[in-house]
C-alpha cells in the first residue's frame, strides 16, 4: 500500500465521444481546456498505453489525408508521439472537415495508460497549438458551425451522464446566479488574474497576485510547491499513512474554507469540495505541487484551477470577448 | 443552437473499490500486527 496508489485512485477525469473518419470511428476524449490540439491513438501505436484504448485506422476512412509532419506533445499525465493527419470530425452534431489532429505512434506508460479516455481535445487558444494548425474549436468558430463563439463546462460530482460541455451558447439552468465576467490576461492558456487565496484569514498563496488557469484538463488544484507543502502542513498537521495529503475524514467539519479572489469576487471552495472522500475514514486533500515548471506564463506564480474547483463553479469560456464566466453551479 | 456533449465522470483505476476495501482491511489489521511485532516470536 503505497501513497502513490492511493492519490492516483482520486483522479476523476471527465470525457465524451466525438468520432473522426468517414465511416465515423468513435472514441472518448478528454475536452481539455489546457491544451489546443487534437490527438487520438493510431492503429501503428504499439505501446502499452495505446493497446488499452480504441485506435484510429486511416485506411478504414476515405475521407483521411495523412500530412506525414511528425509530432510530439507533452502534458502533466505523459506524451504521445505521432504524426499529423486530416479528416472529418464530429462532435455532437457540429461536424468539421478536414480537421487536422494527431495519430499517436508511441504514448508514455503511467497516467495515459489508466486513463478511460483514448485522446485529448484542446480548447485551448491557437498559439497553444502546433504550428502551423487550427484548434478544433477555431474551425468551429471560423467556419461558422456555432452561432456563437462560446463553450462551457458543467462538471457534477455524481458519476451518471449529467456532466456536459456545450458548444455554441450557454444554457443556464446549469448555473445558480449572474456569471462574473473574468478577462483573459493571455491568449494562450484559459489564464485569468487572481489577486489571493485566503484561509482562515491567513494569505495561503498568490500574497502578490497570480495567475489561474481555469483547465477542464487537471482534476486537482495545482499551484507552487513550497505553497502547497505549506498549505497542507496549515490544514493536515497530522496526516496518515506517510503521506501529507492523507487524513482522517474526522477532520474535515474542522477545516477552513479556501477563499479565491479573482477580479474582486470571492470565489470560496469549502472543504467538502478541496477534500475528496477515499473511504469512510480516509479522505485525500486536492491540492498538488508542481505548477513552478511553468515559467512562460508571464508571472513568477500560477495556480491551476482544476475540475475540483470547476465541479462547484460552471465555466463559461468566451473566445469572442476572451473572458471566462464563472457562476455557482446548479 | 447550443450543442451538448455528455461527459462521463470515471475514476483512472477501474480496481478502485477493490483496493479501498483492501486498505480498510490493512488498517484494520494494523494496530494488531503492530503489537505483534513486540513479541519476536511472532514476528
Amino acid at each position: 500500500f503505497s501513497s502513490h496508489q492511493l492519490k492516483n485512485f482520486q483522479n476523476a477525469v471527465y470525457f465524451g465521444t466525438i468520432t473522426i473518419g468517414t465511416p465515423p470511428q468513435e472514441f472518448q476524449v478528454n475536452f481539455d481546456t489546457g491544451s489546443s490540439d487534437l490527438w487520438v491513438p493510431s492503429v501503428d501505436c504499439q505501446s502499452p498505453s495505446c493497446s488499452k484504448h480504441k485506435r484510429f485506422d486511416p485506411q478504414k476512412s476515405t475521407t483521411f489525408q495523412p500530412l506525414n509532419q511528425k509530432i510530439e506533445l507533452v502534458y502533466g499525465s505523459g506524451s504521445m508521439k505521432g504524426v499529423l493527419g486530416s479528416d472529418t470530425i464530429q462532435i455532437g452534431n457540429l461536424v468539421i472537415v478536414n480537421q487536422i489532429f494527431g495519430l499517436s505512434q508511441n504514448q508514455s506508460s503511467g497516467v495515459l495508460e489508466q486513463v478511460p479516455y483514448d485522446g485529448i481535445l484542446g480548447l485551448a487558444y491557437p498559439s497553444l497549438a502546433i504550428q502551423g494548425t487550427t484548434p478544433v474549436f477555431d474551425n468551429l468558430k471560423n467556419r461558422e458551425v456555432i452561432s456563437e463563439p462560446v463553450f462551457a463546462f458543467y462538471l457534477s460530482s455524481r458519476p451518471e451522464n449529467i456532466s456536459t460541455v456545450m458548444f455554441g451558447g450557454v444554457d443556464h439552468t446549469y448555473h445558480k446566479g449572474k456569471l462574473q465576467w473574468i478577462p483573459v490576461t493571455q491568449a494562450r492558456f484559459w489564464q485569468v488574474a487572481m489577486s489571493s487565496m485566503t484561509m482562515n484569514g491567513n494569505v495561503v498563496g498568490c500574497s502578490q497576485g497570480c495567475q489561474a488557469v481555469v483547465d477542464t484538463g487537471t482534476s486537482l488544484l495545482v499551484g507552487p510547491t513550497h505553497l502547497v507543502t505549506d498549505i497542507l502542513k496549515l490544514i493536515n498537521p497530522n496526516p496518515i499513512l506517510n503521506d501529507e495529503q492523507m487524513l482522517s475524514c474526522d477532520a474535515i467539519n474542522s477545516l477552513p474554507t479556501l477563499l479565491l479572489t479573482i477580479n474582486g469576487i470571492v470565489y470560496p471552495v469549502p472543504p467538502d469540495y478541496y477534500i475528496q472522500r477515499f473511504s469512510e475514514r480516509i479522505c485525500f486533500i486536492s491540492f498538488q505541487g508542481g505548477t513552478e515548471i511553468l515559467k512562460n506564463l508571464g508571472t513568477s506564480e500560477t495556480w491551476i484551477l482544476g475540475d475540483v474547483f470547476l465541479r462547484l463553479y460552471f465555466s463559461v469560456y468566451d473566445r469572442g470577448n476572451n473572458r471566462i464566466g464563472l457562476a455557482p453551479a446548479a | 443552437c447550443i450543442v451538448k456533449i455528455p461527459l462521463t465522470k470515471m475514476k483512472t483505476m477501474q480496481e478502485a473499490i477493490r483496493e479501498k476495501q483492501l486498505l480498510e482491511d490493512f488498517l484494520d489489521e494494523q494496530p494488531h500486527s503492530l503489537s505483534q511485532h513486540s513479541d519476536p516470536d511472532k514476528k
